[in-house]
């Protein structure tokens, strides 16, 4: 087990350098192999994070929109080492301001050869990394429908005009 | 291997069947607050063989079923099945698409099933650890939870890169 | 302290059933006060809220954005009754889909005269509600500086453009 | 009554004096991430008295303090005036304008004043607890805490309604 695990782990830590050099342009990071606590139990992963210009810091003092993209960097680095056969995210981009969610969508873009994405989100930014788009909507009876994209932004759109007029 | 179709019926707001079907790459779900969308989430982290009711923010496993609304009686059965495209061999099943699904009805037992033949729940987890599916999904991040993914304590993300090894 | 309690909540109480109504149409929401659980301890207060279409359920069956609105709900329904001097609110609309960003701003143009609203956020959306616009970046030496809005959004478009010519 | 100014030095990533003029009405603030937005909103919360470093985001009282960049030393003190107006005489005090300044320096100690003039931290509490502003600080939502002003418990939205009492 040590050996697999060390192997994965040398290529999740190759990886999240690489992804945090992408989503903070200038900025460094690296995960850590901590010294176990004891004798049956390994050693715990710690992560640390320089944004540009910035002094490293411990993750707490991170912003929030910092902390997410440290995430996405992590999760990011196991798509790229060892990959699942799908994942689904939902609204993970909703504290990241525009210019961030457009490096996401960059990534998303990059990757999805490598495996399946299935995000939710509010973002018109994000659906433009959109393969195939899908739309949920509340219909009359309150039950939950799936419908094409096409009708769930009529709808919004609908429910958009009625408010303004309304 | 990727998700191939999603259906779910009588599952949270979804009274009626409703299926959903996936290619590989980037799929994208938009829609109004509360129409559903992390419903669906929920559903696939519930047909993989979840068992705390809060992990598919409910208090009681009860909660899945369709209660009701003003238009429609509450459901008696939740169903949700995933489809999974086999076509490369991931699954040692001798299908090209793999089939896992799970009911629960009102007097609380879950029926799980792969490729529509009865199995038990261990049978659903092995199957999808073999694929980086672990008991963790740390491919599935719900809503508001992508700072819990990295924000965890170091044990946490050791466990993340063994469960991904 | 009960007599004024009482005629504290009864207003509030009027104002979350009103709010709600604004922020969902054809829903329902009230505050109950619950028995005091014991001699020394006063009750608390209980919330229940009915969607359109839907039946009345506990808060946490709602959607992430169905329970921001709630809440923004509860907060407006305390502007109406005993508004404080400020208000200071940290990305409050990140959950919720355009429409719902539409009844928020709406209702901060509506209630601009009874206090000062001070709103952090990253959609444009937001930015329409606004009397004054201020823009925060990070100086090249790594300090916070504010600027003029116009400042900070030609960072933001500068920073998009180097992206995606990057 | 609304607040008026805003000046904060040497307090989390604001190394320099930084100065923000508010009117009354909606005043809106963006910016990238992680440029300095909620510190802002923190800076507020801590002129006002709070004593618990999780509240402003830290793990101790000395993590406000400008920590130093690339391009700057540390600050060796934390400084917030907020300059309220008066007009309306909302404050019991005698001027048209009232101010209320927190400072620390490496050493610990939190220093107070109202209009310049030095206070105990009681003083600011019941100044400002006399318009509403009590301990909860009900009037500042921080980042990701809008559910949380209505999830908690049914006591503590009765503490949230007595204190607008
Ligand atoms: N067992 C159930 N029966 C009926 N309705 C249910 C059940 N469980 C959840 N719901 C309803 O589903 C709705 C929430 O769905 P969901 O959380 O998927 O919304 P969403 O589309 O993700 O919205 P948001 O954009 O706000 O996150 C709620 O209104 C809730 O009342
Ligand atoms: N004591 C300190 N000294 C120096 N920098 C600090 C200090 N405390 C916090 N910071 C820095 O301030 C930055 C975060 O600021 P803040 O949380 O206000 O960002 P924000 O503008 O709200 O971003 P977001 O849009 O992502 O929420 C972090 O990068 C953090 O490192
Ligand atoms: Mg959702
Ligand atoms: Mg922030």
């Amino acid at each position: 087990i040590d050996a697999e695990f060390a192997e994965t782990f040398a290529a999740v830590q190759e990886q999240f350098s690489h992804m945090v050099e992408v989503l903070f342009p200038g900025g460094r990071g690296r995960l850590l192999l901590q010294e176990p606590a004891s004798e049956d139990e390994p050693g715990g992963v710690s992560v640390e994070v320089k944004p540009a210009r910035k002094l490293g810091k411990k993750l707490q003092l991170l912003s929030g929109g910092e902390r997410a993209l440290v995430a996405i960097a992590f999760l990011m680095a196991l798509v790229l080492s060892r990959p699942c056969p799908f994942y689904i995210l939902d609204e993970i981009e909703a504290a990241l301001d525009d210019v961030n969610i457009g490096r996401l969508v960059q990534l998303l873009r990059d990757y999805r050869e490598r495996t399946q994405f299935i995000i939710i989100t509010h973002q018109k930014r994000t659906m433009e990394a959109a393969d195939v788009l899908y739309g949920v909507t509340m219909g009359p009876d309150g039950g939950s429908a799936v419908v094409s994209a096409r009708m769930a932004e009529e709808e919004i759109e609908r429910e958009e005009r009625s408010r303004t007029k309304g | 291997m990727h998700l191939k179709r999603l259906r779910v019926r009588g599952f949270k707001s979804f009274p009626r069947a409703t299926e959903l079907v996936f290619e590989p790459g980037v799929a994208v779900i938009i829609g109004p607050n509360g129409s559903g969308k992390s419903n669906l989430a929920d559903a696939v982290v519930w047909a993989l063989g979840e068992q705390s009711p809060s992990t598919v923010r409910g208090s009681s496993m009860q909660d899945v079923i369709f209660a009701g609304s003003d238009g429609r009686r509450a459901s008696a059965v939740a169903e949700v099945e995933l489809v999974f495209d086999n076509a490369d061999g991931a699954l040692p099943l001798p299908t090209d698409e793999v089939s896992v699904m799970r009911r629960v009805g009102r007097d609380g037992g879950s029926h799980y099933s792969i490729n529509r033949s009865t199995c038990r729940l261990t049978d659903v987890v092995e199957l999808m650890a073999g694929v980086g599916l672990g008991r963790e999904l740390h491919s599935i991040i719900g809503q508001g939870r992508v700072e819990a993914f990295l924000a965890g304590r170091p044990e946490d993300r050791r466990n993340q890169i063994e469960e991904a090894a």
